[in-house]
């Protein structure tokens, strides 16, 4: 039960420091399964390393979040130390999720999620002209939206039960942010719309948790006396 | 009416307050407008409290909602409001433990104001700040400055929390109307929400009214 103290109450997500040595074997076959998977020629390995968490489950749940790159190692070759191409536009980086489920007393590890998505480099053409990123999924704006959520979560103290609630309000966050977008860009005042601590809550729970539908229900109004105008400024 | 006026200037209006995840939006800006009237009659400002009306307003339904008018009219019928140090907020609801003899204010009938917006300001100048209610969808994603969302987003009809005007002025030449909410400090501009002054604005003029202290 050695590992019990190194967690939370059981089912929580525990931050990862990138040395932990089980979240580098969690890693290390990840990687492996993700080139197994994938018909690319040349051999693809952690670039980067972003974040990772830990969950006591039946076993151990890590969930990793990691750039993978293109090394100038074909497949089919065994060598061992393998280095990244030099030029961005061979590497082919990725943006991952990979969900391993680790179970020491079987010693056996199961790759439960992959989801990879391209990080998107702008293209300088000879005329200087930068593509219009506005209908790509470009990576700078995942990782503008991580780092929002994640100032949101230290500013107002906010604290997830699980891995998956907290993946599920980081999508409500991102709707948000995009309601908080559409009503800028139209508002006819000088508001400034946004971040507030209720970005994580969908509509729906907002209003059932914040706000009084009764005022709308204007048969229950009582009639009041009328007050009487204002006599002189 | 004069071209500004904020009631906060005239030591009308207490801290901004928080109601925590319940309802209770409709407590809050009768209270508001009830310690300004208080204010003006008596000369001192009081924290009055909302729990008391959470608890003890059977006319209304706590954290599910509530109306002032309702408000006004259990307020009349307990006999008054205790202070918020002495009937202190919870966020829900408990029995009612309302103590007559801990009234610090009372009030003797409510009225319901007009719904043109250019006698709104007269008299939010003349008699103090105001309860009111409006559409609040804009102000979940609210962060600052004069807010004046497209109708398609701030359905007149649709008022869904209550509120207190405590001031109007012009921010560069933006006219707006200074609304005291009750989500805590670190909601909007220091716990207020700045609106349009001028087009009804999320129906900010559809449910106006004020108590009446003698």
């Amino acid at each position: 039960d050695l590992d019990r103290p190194l967690f939370g109450p059981p089912g929580s997500a525990i931050r990862l420091h990138e040395s932990d040595q089980g979240l580098k074997k969690a890693l290390e076959f990840a990687e492996d399964r993700y080139n197994r998977g994938s018909n690319a020629m040349h051999l693809r390995k952690v670039s980067r390393f972003i974040s990772a968490t830990k969950q006591l489950v039946k076993g151990i749940r890590y969930t990793i979040t990691v750039e993978v790159s293109n090394t100038q190692c074909k497949k089919s070759s065994m060598l061992k130390t393998c280095d990244f191409y030099r030029e961005s536009q061979k590497l082919k980086t990725e943006l991952c999720v990979f969900e391993v489920w680790d179970i020491p007393w079987q010693d056996t590890s199961t790759l439960l999620k992959q989801k990879c998505q391209p990080i998107v480099e702008p293209q300088i053409e000879e005329t200087n002209k930068v593509e219009d990123q506005s209908n790509s999924q470009p990576l700078e704006e995942s990782v503008a939206l991580l780092g929002q959520f994640k100032e949101f979560l230290v500013k107002y103290n906010k604290v997830y039960s699980s891995q998956e609630e907290a993946e599920r309000r980081l999508r409500i966050f991102h709707e948000n942010l995009k309601t908080a977008e559409k009503l800028q860009s139209l508002d006819q005042g000088s508001a400034e719309y946004g971040v507030t601590k209720f970005s994580d809550l969908t509509e729906e729970e907002f209003r059932s948790t914040y706000l009084n539908p009764l005022l709308s229900q204007w048969t229950l109004h009582r009639p009041m006396k009328p007050a009487a105008p204002a006599r002189s400024p | 009416a004069p071209a500004s006026w904020d009631w906060r200037d005239h030591g009308a209006v207490s801290p901004v307050k928080n109601q925590g995840m319940c309802g209770s939006c409709w407590a809050f800006s009768v209270t508001g407008n009830i310690e300004g009237q208080w204010f003006l009659k008596n000369g001192s400002l009081l924290s009055l409290s909302e729990q008391e009306l959470v608890d003890c307003d059977g006319l209304d339904q706590a954290c599910r909602g509530g109306l002032p008018s309702n408000a006004y009219e259990a307020i009349e019928k307990l006999g008054g409001l205790e202070q918020e140090t002495d009937y202190s907020y919870t966020g829900h609801k408990q029995n009612c433990n309302f103590a007559t003899k801990k009234v610090a204010a009372y009030i003797n009938s409510s009225v319901e104001l007009s719904k043109d917006e250019k006698e709104i300001t007269a008299w939010l100048a003349e008699n103090g700040p105001i309860s009111v209610a409006l559409n609040a969808f804009a102000m979940q994603f609210y962060r600052k400055g004069v807010s004046h969302p497209l109708r398609i987003f701030c359905n007149p009809w649709m008022i869904d929390h209550a509120v207190l005007l405590v001031g109007y002025g012009e921010r560069k030449g933006t006219p707006f109307w200074a609304i005291k909410n009750s989500w805590g400090e670190d909601y909007g501009e220091q716990g207020y929400y700045y609106l349009y002054r001028g087009s009804n604005a999320c129906g900010i003029n559809r449910m106006c009214s004020s108590a009446v202290v003698n």
